[in-house]
């Protein structure tokens, strides 16, 4: 099988919905200026295959939903510099509207996948308001384990995650400790 | 358990030499380097570890800890790809992996993508190295649009155009 | 020491915004982004921490966990340029840093570098991408000598060279 | 003052003396392809300073030292493969004489730093056949912290390694623990 395409809504640094197709291509590459988005893209990716958001450089789930304005809680103690950008940002009410209309809507990452036989899975993961997230295959709601199950007969072994390397992360691999690269083989098994 | 484990071992262990030589051939290497993999206690393999071993082309045998950055990110992606081959995932994701890679070096990566990448074996790869991708089918260009402050994303299909010389 | 401490802090604390403006300044943003320290606790710095916050050119705030690797990059420039201003050691040594920058980002790098160095400012710097070493006044060729199984050098002095358009 | 030049001598992958000279360059860039030895002039220069060697990816001091065969005790035990190495290798007698021969020299590192008043200063260390290091400026023999002082009044402050970025380290500055950056503002106060 192969990943054909994604649509992202309201994934962290995209608004709204975004769509990315692969076509038919075998290679594709992201390119992109230093911040533009790439690995926010891989994380979209590990997302949709179940990947905890603490693999994904968020504390929580909550905090990967697109955020557009300033508005950490731990920001506002950062002191008073804090205050004066909200003076310079004179629309920021403007602003927190629209950031709360995001915020009705819910985020999810959808991949669009290719069995090899030619069939098409839409595996869809949202982020419920609660901070919890869902999952469905096609439409139809699925329990986390379901969804996980139909991965494996697909081979994405989201356990194992020998298929994705996070920036940063391709030279631990080599150098890892020994009972590490037991793990990363009987996770294989 | 055991039984499954040491399947994947012996899967793992006997590939891996024929990836990392694969990606360290070259003009003055051409046999390439060697990689192995050996268990810390034959008996018992899940309460010790896997040693892996690497020699870089032309070089004596370092342990680990003496590789430089280069050597031990292409280390590290042999290890990938020989794990790969057992159990195949449909695809890669990289990002930036080619961060400590020379030119030589990223050049036998774009090799070895280009050489295995198929219908049922896709890689998606981030980078920043334009040896490595143009090398590719498409790309997908990520700008951030300042306007209504959000990434935005532009797809071009590499394969109409005609090979850059 | 609380007095010592404090001082060194101010200072540092002083100069970050100014040497990140200066190595985020752009065309698309003339100001450049902004950057602080703040004391966890301003009673007693030492049993507590110091927090540095950045803030990309054209971004809004975000928590050092959110930045991509090339904003944490050029956030951690900053810091050890504003940091070496307080008690100036006579050289830097910088190895690979650039690695995870887009050319945009090097280029800026290259800049800050070209207009600091100086008699009491020498920087030393192993980079892989010639946009950065090609601005240098020498260049130490590395290279294995295969026959002796040892590294050897070479030295280039630039300076003789007319400017590459 | 600047660093104007460096001599190695069985340091690393350094066989024999090995000479490199800044001269009047306030920006001097070391490249070459990977594993050619760029680090380990940069570790040289470390060592020299009065690093430790775990920092300079090496077990111990006498890691440090050039070594040319397969002399690594664990490699030995590494199975079969590595016999067959040996056998390939069928000058690996006379290399083993070479090598001796390394080991009767000792290994050092001197580096040639100028200060602002042109009094040249010739900093040594020295690994000794025990493991230990010792230390020179100028010929005359001093002791660990002598040396440091003397690099102090340089403002060369081995304890900060402000001024040092190793390989991989870059982005850990940025994103280290509010602890670590009080220890790194106390260390240069
Ligand atoms: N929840 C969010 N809402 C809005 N923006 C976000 C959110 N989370 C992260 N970001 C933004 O995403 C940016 C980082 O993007 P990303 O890490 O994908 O960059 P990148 O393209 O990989 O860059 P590099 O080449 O430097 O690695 C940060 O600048 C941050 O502002
Ligand atoms: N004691 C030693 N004796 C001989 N060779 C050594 C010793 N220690 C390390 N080496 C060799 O040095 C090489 C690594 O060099 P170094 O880390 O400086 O490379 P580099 O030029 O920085 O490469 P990269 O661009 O990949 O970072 C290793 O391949 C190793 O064989
Ligand atoms: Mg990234
Ligand atoms: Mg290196």
């Amino acid at each position: 099988g192969k990943l054909v395409g994604l649509e992202l809504c309201n994934f962290k640094s995209y608004k709204g919905k975004t769509q990315v197709g692969f076509g038919t291509a075998a290679f594709t590459s992201i390119i992109g200026p230093n911040g533009s988005g790439k690995s926010n893209m891989m994380d979209a990716i590990s997302f949709v295959l179940g990947v905890r958001s603490n693999q994904l450089r968020s504390r929580n789930i909550k905090s990967l939903i697109y955020r557009g304005r300033i508005n950490d809680e731990d920001d506002i103690e950062g002191g008073n510099d804090m205050d004066s950008n909200d003076e310079n940002d004179i629309d920021s009410d403007n602003e927190i509207d629209n950031d709360s209309q995001n915020d009705d809507n819910q985020a999810y990452v959808i991949a669009i996948y290719e069995k090899d036989n030619k069939d098409i899975l839409n595996l869809k993961r949202s982020i419920n308001g609660n901070g919890s997230s869902s999952f469905s295959v096609n439409g139809v709601n699925v329990s986390v384990n379901q969804y996980l199950q139909i991965l494996k007969e697909e081979n994405i072994l989201i356990k194992a995650k020998n298929f994705l390397v996070f920036q940063g992360d391709v030279e631990k691999v080599a150098s890892q400790s020994p009972l590490d690269l037991t793990n990363m083989i009987e996770n294989i098994s | 358990r055991q039984d499954l484990f040491m399947k994947a071992f012996n899967h793992v262990s006997n590939n891996i030499d024929e990836v990392y030589k694969e990606l360290t051939q070259s003009r003055s290497s051409p046999l390439g380097g060697s990689a192995y993999l050996t268990l810390e206690d034959e008996e018992e393999p899940f309460s010790y570890g896997i040693k892996y071993h690497i020699m870089p082309p032309l070089k004596r045998f370092r342990d680990m800890e003496n590789l430089s950055g280069g050597e031990k990110t292409i280390g590290a992606l042999a290890l990938l790809f020989a794990i790969h081959s057992f159990h195949p995932s449909p695809f890669f994701v990289l990002d930036e992996v080619d961060a400590a890679l020379d030119n030589a070096n990223v050049d036998k990566i774009a090799n070895y993508i280009t050489k295995h990448r198929g219908p049922n074996f896709q890689f998606i790869v981030i980078s920043l190295k334009n040896m490595l991708f143009e090398r590719s089918d498409s790309l997908v260009g990520i700008y951030r649009d300042q306007n209504v402050n959000s990434s935005k994303i532009l797809t071009l299909d590499l394969r109409g155009y005609a090979e850059t010389v």
